[in-house]
């Protein structure tokens, strides 16, 4: 995260391969389901025997004896419907939740996120030099309607993208943070509002970032998770 | 600190199933059970049962007449190399197989025979003289031979391939699954599923399909050539000897605008990373040193500056020019499209289809509705009986937004979207026109350290 400080996002989770080295994000919405982005993966039947999902842990390289760390193999991975890029992770046991570890809700079906709210993205991928490398960074980004952010695109937005505003500041995702969640405030909740997608920039200033809009897989999302 | 379990090729999950009498399990650990089995002159396999601790010698193993193998979840069965293996490591005098024939493919005479052929061998239970199988009873430097059937040739080699030269490796040797178990300068490998003398990550179980069995020398972190550990506490790891296939390189297709599965075959020119951060050229040290040198990665095609994956990570990548960031994902490079043609439309979210197109987008035969495997449905004919949910057709029976469904016949897929498309014309409303209220039902909270508490 571009612009961001070291913060607390309960339900982000770092993605593991095999050499322990994190490569992508993720949010945790269920004790074993974990959203992601589908460029993060080789397939939507990979073995990813060996590939862990690590939750609790405010360091990208927490040591061996990190109490709050739960470093827990993955199962299985589903494939979203083709142009949602979304894939979910089904973990081989529950998370164990507690103040460092949450889960985060998910939107009404086809629920638009009105502009202006407050949201924040959170991951342990680049920083630029700003924020600390070595610690989750999160950054807080309001939301920009679709229909300005696609002037500002030039008509580049899908519906199922979503838009945070341009600020006079680099603030955004870069590197190592895709899959991540972009979270937002709803009625005193945190809500999984988008994740983050690869991007051809890392935070440039004013201009637009945009993540796939979750609120219109909620329907397949929990789906998988009822019929899995 | 070599194991005894170093002479023994292990089958997982797997139990010899004969017709003689079973012999009783002595519960010990793998490592007492094989040193016992590699002591005794008539065992030539053991069972382990992981759940008991059990240890059960066995006589013969799966080559021996009337015998069969079968799953068994407790069960590892562990087999002397020498009875397994069809290759010869040194003079081969340890080989047990069962070939019977010579190199210019003369049957081999009956070693309990003197005729056509006399000779001097006794049978004794170490020499392995059994049948008329080839065998190394003097040691000679060609390898196994025998007598053979023919009166006008008395003794010929059997011209087994020695281990190194039995299967070629071809690139760096990432897919070698070849049977030499000891180094270049002639060291035991250390089994891979051991973590003595050598602690390390390349845990069997965790990399299936580097196929890390017992001791054999295999590349599973794209080195330069297949290595082991040793079973030398001085010597953690070292290269072994291979040979390279001379013949051409199986021809995988490559790709240059999009890439498949991990990208290992991309060659196309992209040359930064997802956020445009330029890529370090693989030629050049600088600012990040590193081993994927061109020269020794020929099959990798590192050229110039460009996104690939040598090492078979998640995606095409590079080193970046910048000092801080090592590596980074070139995931701005488009998947190519694994999806099957599309051969039916649907209109709204699909739920009156009613068509026959069985398959789904990956082009997976769909499971029957009625049927109970590979899946267990939730939705079937009598839940849903307003829904025509016949023979293993594509349907929506809950009003899926992402169009027909169906369970699939693959055991990882438990069930996926069909190879149909919306029909031409056929416009969803647009979601963005109808923001009203929605009521939120779940919560996402977490403990924020009040600001006023921080100091």
């Amino acid at each position: 995260v571009v612009g961001g400080t070291p913060g607390n996002s309960p339900w982000t989770v770092s993605i593991r391969n095999r050499e322990g080295v994190h490569f992508c994000g993720g949010s945790l919405v269920k004790e074993q389901w974990v959203i992601s982005t589908r460029q993060c993966f080789s397939s939507c039947d990979a073995d990813l025997s060996g590939y862990e999902v690590w939750l609790g842990t405010l360091f990208k390289n927490p040591g061996p004896n990190d109490p709050d760390k739960q470093a827990i193999p993955i199962n299985k991975i589903v494939c979203g419907p083709s142009e949602s890029l979304l894939v979910m992770l089904k973990l081989e046991r529950p998370a164990i939740l507690n103040q460092r570890v949450a889960l985060i809700c998910l939107p009404p079906e086809r629920y638009i996120v009105p502009a202006n709210t407050q949201c924040e993205i959170a991951g342990w991928g680049d920083t630029q030099g700003t924020g600390n490398p070595n610690v989750l960074n999160v950054a807080k980004l309001p939301i920009m309607s679709n229909y300005e952010c696609k002037i500002l695109l030039r008509d580049r937005l899908k519906e199922s993208e979503l838009c945070t505003a341009a600020l006079r500041i680099s603030v955004g995702a870069c590197e190592g943070d895709f899959g991540g969640p972009l979270a937002c405030l709803t009625h005193d909740c945190w809500v999984l509002e988008g994740v983050i997608t690869p991007s051809r920039v890392c935070a440039s200033k004013d201009r637009p970032s945009t993540f796939i809009r979750v609120s219109l897989y909620v329907d397949w999302i929990n789906k998988v998770m009822k019929l899995s | 600190q070599r194991s005894p379990l170093n002479g023994f090729q292990r089958l997982k999950a797997t139990q010899l199933v004969y017709l003689s009498h079973q012999r009783e399990e002595l519960s010990m650990g793998v490592e007492e059970c094989a040193r016992q089995c590699a002591t005794l002159l008539d065992c030539r396999a053991f069972h382990y049962n992981w759940q008991s601790h059990g240890c059960q010698l066995l006589p013969l193993t799966q080559h021996s007449p009337q015998t069969q193998l079968q799953r068994n979840v407790h069960y590892d069965l562990y087999q002397k190399k020498g009875y397994v293996r069809n290759c010869i490591m040194g003079d081969g005098s340890d080989y047990r197989g069962t070939q019977s024939v010579t190199e210019k493919g003369k049957t081999c005479q009956a070693w309990r025979l003197k005729f056509p052929h006399d000779h001097r061998f006794p049978i004794l239970p170490h020499n392995g003289l059994e049948e008329n199988y080839c065998r190394n009873p003097d040691h000679d430097k060609r390898g196994p031979w025998c007598y053979t059937t023919d009166p006008a040739i008395r003794h010929q080699s059997c011209g087994i391939k020695k281990c190194e030269n039995a299967v070629c490796m071809s690139c760096n040797g990432e897919d070698y699954r070849g049977f030499v178990d000891q180094t270049e300068s002639g060291i035991e490998c250390q089994r891979w599923d051991l973590q003595h003398p050598h602690r390390h990550p390349f845990l069997p179980n965790k990399y299936p399909e580097k196929d890390l069995a017992d001791n054999y020398c295999r590349n599973p972190d794209s080195s330069e050539r297949p290595w082991c550990y040793t079973i030398d506490p001085a010597k953690e790891r070292e290269y072994c000897n291979i040979r390279k296939c001379t013949e051409k390189n199986r021809h995988l297709p490559t790709s240059t605008n999009c890439f498949r599965l991990k990208g290992e075959n991309y060659r196309g020119s992209v040359n930064v990373t997802t956020s445009g951060i330029p890529c370090q050229r693989w030629d050049s040290q600088t600012p990040h040193r590193h081993h994927f040198l061109p020269e020794k990665y020929e099959c990798k095609d590192l050229k110039e500056n460009y996104c690939r994956n040598p090492d078979g990570s998640e995606a095409p990548w590079c080193f970046t020019t910048l000092p801080n960031l090592r590596m980074a994902f070139c995931f701005q490079i488009k998947r190519c499209v694994d999806d099957v043609e599309v051969e039916d439309c649907y209109h709204g979210n699909g739920e009156e289809y009613q068509g026959t197109v069985s398959k789904t987008r990956k082009g997976i035969t769909c499971q029957k509705w009625k049927d109970q495997s590979p899946h267990r449905p939730q939705v079937f004919p009598i839940k849903f009986p307003t829904v025509r949910l016949e023979e293993n057709y594509c349907r929506n029976p809950d009003n899926d937004s992402h169009g027909p469904w169906c369970y699939t016949m693959d055991h990882n897929t438990q069930f996926d979207y069909c190879a149909i498309k919306p029909c031409a014309g056929d416009k969803k409303p647009s979601i963005l026109q109808n923001t009203e209220n929605v009521v939120f039902d779940q919560c996402g909270r977490r403990e924020d350290r009040a600001e006023s508490r921080l100091r």
